[in-house]
């Protein structure tokens, strides 16, 4: 308890804290946690992302980023900036990018809130966290330690990920969290249209829109909604 | 150790136990596991399909079965057949398939040599496994307790995926099993090419060949390869 207490002590100077989240890997919820990131940022706002998808912390490539956090006052750790947001990832302590970390349950508790005790974010408008997929240990962890404001879940359209979506919307609800609604990314003439509808209508939370499946996201040159309009336009819809 | 020697007894009826994994989800590694299998029973092999994707247990939704095992002898399971394939999943025993089940460490240890203790697969030419992603407590205990023969690792062409397989190979290579090789999937026009050849040359592991995006998986009336040739052709150069 005394551990929450501390972390929720540090945490308080942020006015919302926003997960993305999804039933299983591979739907684009990194690249869109990033995107809304900067797209918060380029509003103006006071904005921090954490890349708490301990398993494959994919953030810090997505952003190019060649430095981490530096040492500030009392042991804190203060984040880097890129595009205007401060970004902290675990992916930051991996020695070497290419090896896995074996995460087993007790561990992830304590590296969670090692990472969340000593981060120093000063004031925020928004914190966007990028969360593991599914139903394991990990998202569990982060989401019991962290008091989140609003959850962001994303599908993808095809059948399949509907079951995924609704199972881990049924667990995320078993924790009394507020779910702003879902998104549906990669829609389109290969993947279809549908699984994010029908999510919003039996699971009852709101369809937030959706992103089509888009070549323009492989550049990893800089974030998507920097380099396309059309795009950026899409990102500001959800909000 | 007991339990280690009950179920190898059990298994040694297979000859040749294949996972298919990957690094994070969504890449097409179900898809694959299951039609891989549908291939080796058109060919007149005795093929079993174990669903270890714990997390997302997709198998039985992916054949459309609506019947599960039988018991047998001294408590056995019996695996119902699809397509010439007897299929074993944890999802047969999920009382609602929306419902996630929340896998902590030690649970599923027990979950899965119980899995593997009791299913009667009879005399079997090849075993595929469907592995859970990543580099959880999952995909791990099953590697320790199944004594796989071999490895089939499954990537998407994006940069990021090839950061993914990577680590995930590092992983499995620390518990000395051999990796068959690399299938790259979904390549073409959006997701583009070469994270497949590249994780060969890196990882000093054989290129097993790619699959193209296509509309025609999102059909799920049958397995692909059933209703598409070219697709068919595709799988059948993997082997
Ligand atoms: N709408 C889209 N169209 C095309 N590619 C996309 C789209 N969204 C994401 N991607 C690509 O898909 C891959 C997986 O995205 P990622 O954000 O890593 O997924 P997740 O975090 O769910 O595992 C990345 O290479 C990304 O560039
Ligand atoms: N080559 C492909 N072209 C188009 N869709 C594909 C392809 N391979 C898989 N899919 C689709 O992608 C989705 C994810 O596949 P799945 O096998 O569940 O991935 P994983 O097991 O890696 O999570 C499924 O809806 C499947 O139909």
């Amino acid at each position: 308890w005394d551990q929450r207490r501390k972390v929720s002590q540090n945490l308080d100077k942020i006015k919302n804290k926003i997960a993305v989240y999804s039933g299983k890997g591979g739907v684009g919820k990194t690249t869109i946690a990033v995107n809304l990131a900067v797209l918060l940022a380029q509003q103006g706002h006071k904005v921090g992302l954490l890349d708490a998808d301990i398993d494959c912390p994919n953030v810090i490539r997505m952003l190019h980023m060649h430095s981490g956090p530096t040492s500030g006052e009392n042991g804190q750790l203060v984040p880097a900036e890129r595009y205007g947001v401060k970004v902290m990832s675990m992916g930051f302590f991996q020695k070497d990018e290419l090896e896995a970390i074996i995460w087993r349950g007790p561990m992830i508790h304590n590296a969670i809130n090692q990472f969340l005790e000593l981060t120093e974010w000063g004031e925020l408008d928004y914190l966007v966290v990028d969360l593991p997929p599914g139903t394991s240990d990990a998202p569990l962890t982060i989401m019991q330690v962290l008091k989140l404001d609003g959850f962001i879940v994303i599908t993808t359209p095809q059948d399949l990920s509907y079951i995924d979506a609704v199972r881990s919307i049924n667990m995320i609800r078993k924790m009394n969290v507020n779910i702003l609604g879902v998104v549906e990314n990669m829609s389109g003439e290969i993947f279809g249209h549908g699984a994010g509808e029908t999510i919003s209508e039996r699971m009852k939370i709101k369809f937030l829109g959706r992103l089509e499946l888009n070549k323009a996201y492989g550049d990893m040159s800089a974030p998507v909604i920097l380099r396309d309009e059309s795009i950026r336009k899409d990102f500001e819809a959800l909000l």
